[in-house]
Formats: C-alpha cells, sequence, structure tokens
C-alpha cells in the first residue's frame, strides 16, 4: 500500500491537464514549430529517417486539421511548440522513467515534450517487424495536440501498439476528434474540377472515368467523391502532377467535350494553356503551329483575362466566363460570345433567395459528375446551380437559379493545407 | 546467432539493456492499474471505502472494459496479455489529484 501511494504521490508532480472525454485544444495558433532535439536522437535510426517520420508524423495531422507545422532547428528551445527526443531509463531531465524493451514506448506531456524509449525496436513505416515510430509519434503527437487517449478500433489514439496494418491512415474518427478541437479546415479554392479520362476494359470496351481535384495556389488535392475525403498524401504540389501549367496556381480549367470537341484547357491571368491528357502535360503548340500559352483574347474573342474562373456547359455548349460580376457566355462553335453577352451574373445565375447570392467574383465553377450538378464556389461558401432535374419537381424555380449558399467544408470534407516546407517530403 | 544475417543487418536485434518488467501476478498488475490511473484513491475515513481487493477488482474491471476484453473482474490470461503489449506511457485514467494528495498527505 505504501509503494502504491508513492506511486500515486509521484504521479501528482506530473503537470496535470484537464483531460476531459474529447481532450482539449492545446495550441491557440496554427502554425507549430517541432524540434528533435539533438541530446534525443534514436540510436536504431539514421537521423535523416528520424526526421523524415517525424516529419511525416506531423503532416499527417495536418492533412486533416487547420494545423501547420514546420521543423525548427535554429530557434531558441523555448520557442519551440513541440520538442521530441529519444532515451532510456531516466531520460532528458523527465520524471517518468522508461521501463526497457516492451510495455511503455513513449509518453508526452501537455506542455509539448514527446519522448521515446529507445529501449524499444523502432522502425521505419512498412519495415515490418519491430514498433513503428511513424504509428508512436502520430499517437503521441496526438496527445500534444490535446487528445486523450480514444477507446475505439482504428482510432490510432488507442492506447496499446497496434501491430502492423497495411497502410496506417487517419481514420474517421481521429479526424473528427482533432477537427473538434480546432475546427474544420476552410478556407478558398482556385478551381474546382472532374478530370475526365477514357480507359479500356479488359474487353476493349472504353469506358469514361472522372476524378475531381480540387486547386490552391500552388497544390491541389483528388477527392474521393465516395470516401467523402481527400486521397491520402494530398496536398501534392501543382507540378508533381499537372506538368506545364503555372507552378503558383490558375485561375480556372474548362473541358470543352462534344460529340465534335474535347479539349482541356487552363486558365491564368491573360493567358491560357491547351492540356494534353494523353501524356498528361500541356500541348506546346496548337495544330496551326501558336505556341501555348495564348492570350485568352486571342483564343476566345471578347473575352479577356484575368478571369476568375470558368467552366462548360454541355447542355447549350457555352462556356461560362466569370469576370467580377459580369458573365461571359461563348459559344464554342461559334468561336464568339452568345448574343446579349456580357451581362450581369444575376441576371444569368438569379438567387432563388433573396440576397443569398455570391454577388461577382466567383473563385471557382464546378460541373460535379458526382452530383450531376454545378457548383458556384466563393470563399468558404458555395451555391449550387438549379437543374433540370430540380425544376421538374419544383417549376418555379429560375433557370439557373442559386439554390441558398451552404458550407463548403460541410460538402467536401477535410480539404486541409499543409504548410509549404512539408508540401515535398 | 543466425548463421547468416541480411545484408542490411535488419535482422539482427541489438543486445536489450533491460527489459519491462514483465506483469505476471497482482502485485505487478496492480503497479499497472495504478501507473494508468485505474486505481481510484479514495478517503481513509470513508466507512464505504471499499476494501484493497475491490478497488483492486473494481480497476481491474474497468480496464478490461476499456480494452475490449471480457469484463471478469479476474487478473486472467487475457487481462495479462493486454497488460504487458507495448503502449502510450500517457494514463488512461486521470487521477484525481485532489483526494489522492489527501490520502498521501493523512498517510
Amino acid at each position: 500500500k505504501r509503494h502504491l501511494a508513492t506511486l500515486v504521490s509521484r504521479s501528482r508532480s506530473r503537470h496535470k491537464r484537464d483531460l476531459s472525454e474529447s481532450g482539449y485544444m492545446a495550441f491557440s495558433k496554427k502554425v507549430l514549430r517541432w524540434r528533435l532535439i539533438g541530446e534525443g536522437y534514436s540510436s536504431q535510426l539514421s537521423i535523416e529517417e528520424q526526421r523524415y517520420i517525424l516529419k511525416l508524423a506531423f503532416r499527417m495531422w495536418s492533412e486533416v486539421s487547420p494545423l501547420e507545422f514546420v521543423e525548427d532547428t535554429r530557434s531558441p528551445l523555448e520557442d519551440v511548440d513541440i520538442r521530441l527526443g529519444f532515451g532510456t531509463g531516466r531520460h532528458l531531465g523527465c520524471n517518468q522513467r522508461f521501463d526497457g524493451t516492451g510495455q511503455e514506448f513513449a509518453h508526452a506531456w501537455f506542455l509539448g515534450d514527446i519522448h521515446f524509449d529507445d529501449d524499444e525496436h523502432f522502425t521505419a513505416p512498412n519495415a515490418g517487424s519491430g514498433i513503428s515510430l511513424l504509428k508512436v509519434a502520430v499517437h503521441e503527437i496526438g496527445h500534444v495536440l490535446g487528445l486523450p487517449h480514444i477507446y475505439r478500433p482504428g482510432s490510432i489514439m488507442q492506447p496499446s501498439y497496434l501491430p502492423n496494418e497495411s497502410g496506417f491512415e487517419m481514420g474517421w474518427m481521429d479526424r473528427k476528434a482533432i477537427q473538434h478541437l480546432y475546427g474544420d479546415c476552410k478556407g478558398r479554392f482556385n478551381t474546382v474540377f472532374d478530370w475526365i479520362r477514357k480507359e479500356k476494359t479488359p474487353y476493349g470496351e472504353v469506358v469514361i472515368r472522372f476524378n475531381t481535384y480540387f486547386m490552391r495556389d500552388g497544390w491541389y488535392w483528388l477527392y474521393e467523391n465516395k470516401n467523402n475525403r481527400t486521397r491520402y498524401g494530398d496536398p501534392v504540389a501543382l507540378q508533381v502532377g499537372w506538368r506545364g501549367i503555372p507552378v503558383d496556381g490558375v485561375d480556372a480549367y474548362v473541358h470543352v467535350w462534344s460529340r465534335k470537341r474535347d479539349a482541356m484547357y487552363f486558365f491564368k491571368g491573360t493567358q491560357f494553356w491547351r492540356y494534353n491528357s494523353e501524356n498528361d502535360q500541356v500541348f506546346q503548340r496548337d495544330p496551326e503551329g501558336h505556341r501555348y500559352p495564348m492570350l485568352i483574347s486571342k483564343g476566345f474573342p471578347g473575352v479577356s483575362g484575368p478571369i476568375d474562373t470558368a467552366f462548360y456547359d454541355r447542355r447549350d455548349s457555352l462556356i461560362y466566363f466569370f469576370k467580377n460580376t459580369l458573365v461571359y457566355a461563348f459559344d464554342v462553335e461559334a468561336n464568339s460570345l452568345a448574343r446579349g453577352f456580357p451581362k450581369n451574373i444575376k441576371d444569368v445565375f438569379p438567387p432563388v433567395a433573396s440576397r443569398d447570392h455570391p454577388d461577382g467574383n466567383i473563385d471557382a465553377a464546378y460541373f460535379s459528375y458526382t452530383h450531376n450538378a454545378v457548383f458556384l464556389l466563393k470563399g468558404t461558401r458555395f451555391w449550387q446551380v438549379v437543374g433540370s432535374r430540380d425544376r421538374r419537381r419544383r417549376p418555379f424555380l429560375p433557370r439557373n437559379g442559386l439554390l441558398p449558399h451552404k458550407e463548403v467544408d460541410q460538402h467536401w470534407f477535410d480539404i486541409c493545407d499543409v504548410h509549404p516546407t512539408a508540401l515535398k517530403l | 546467432e543466425k548463421l547468416f544475417h541480411n545484408r542490411d543487418h535488419s535482422d539482427v536485434q541489438a543486445p536489450i539493456s533491460h527489459q519491462a518488467e514483465v506483469i505476471t501476478d497482482k502485485y505487478t498488475a496492480e503497479i499497472f492499474l495504478s501507473r494508468y490511473g485505474f486505481f481510484k484513491p479514495s478517503d481513509q475515513d470513508d466507512y464505504n471505502t471499499p476494501t484493497e481487493s475491490e478497488a483492486f477488482i473494481s480497476a481491474l474491471k474497468e480496464f478490461q472494459q476499456i480494452s475490449g476484453l471480457p469484463v471478469t473482474g479476474v487478473f486472467d490470461e487475457a487481462t495479462k496479455v493486454a497488460m504487458n503489449k507495448p503502449r502510450c506511457g500517457v494514463p488512461d485514467k486521470e487521477i484525481d489529484l485532489t483526494a489522492s494528495s489527501e490520502a498521501v498527505r493523512r498517510r
């Protein structure tokens, strides 16, 4: 009993925190600095491996929360928010000894210190045997961010180590747990589009597939509609997946797709590029030998860049260019503006609910094959355009009317930035 | 040692400096339960203070329950295995400091 009492009293000297059921918001700022401290390197992995794995662990939290993490190896230690280190037995001035190989593999203190027991056999991801340093690091970082243990299968915050399942990723529960503390990921997008590609089945049939992409500044996410999340590991730098388009971002993407045409364009400033989906890069020249990029005013007479955004409406074969409060409908066949354009955006896309309208300066106009609807995005909101199906059910709805706005992050989930230094691992 | 090792020595086990104490009996289980916050220190003068074994059984049940084990209140094999799994050192239950410090100070 005396021994238990001393154990209890010793645990009292730890800095205790209010571990309520859902945890607490440990940091009030969005960009957090971390460092693997010099006196705390592991003896089992190279320093570069350790720093790479920890960087990946922080990125995994950043991919599902508004937080961003940057490794800081220079500032005074007191300015570093999260300090990590390896040690054995009595270590790094910590008042909780490690117990040697087995059982306790690491611990975290709510003031931002994470210690790993270097007696454990820590391994790099996909290394098979041993304890995955990545998993342990993600778990302990979760504690430092304010998450308690979560006793649910699949959660990375379970107290016991989860042996190697293939491809460990952040589950829905952990995402909602951290977002409960730090909020959802919000932000405006440069463009959103469904990328159409043709594939051949084993039987030689040609099938059409599409992927949804969200682009912001110099990076992008593939959005998995059926899983309600982005692709694991996104965002990725633009030049990784879209060769030849401006590395700092685009204004719009348009896919002119009809019986006679199949052309994809990226717009930026006063210029545009045609994109070659066969070999996945921009065209250098057009069939007449003119070099890309070209002036928008040359390629689309009557329209001049920079534009806010644009989309192609397959129903009427018009490209709708948005610029400030005006809409320019461009007739691809006639290669000229449609009659009566440009028009005010409210005349083309009237509000269904009065005064619930983006009023121009749209960020993105997105035709979604998943929803078979057009969405106008501005800031953190979007407006769905009334479609033919809506009008069959409610004939009083105006053509191309904008339904009341909703929040982007309540429709497309967990589209989160990472720190620019973490964009490339 | 094995006759042949992987070329990168990835199968070579570093000599283990020391091993964590394996949880094998009631005493070591008590240490574990206390360390991770399952024991509810209580006020000694309170008549309905649970006896020592009742406190141990209650703590054991709580551990079994959150670990998804059959809640037997008995330090059985499954519980032993679960206790010996590699785990995070952060307590599962917050230790109520006021009661514990009161109890410790009085003692």
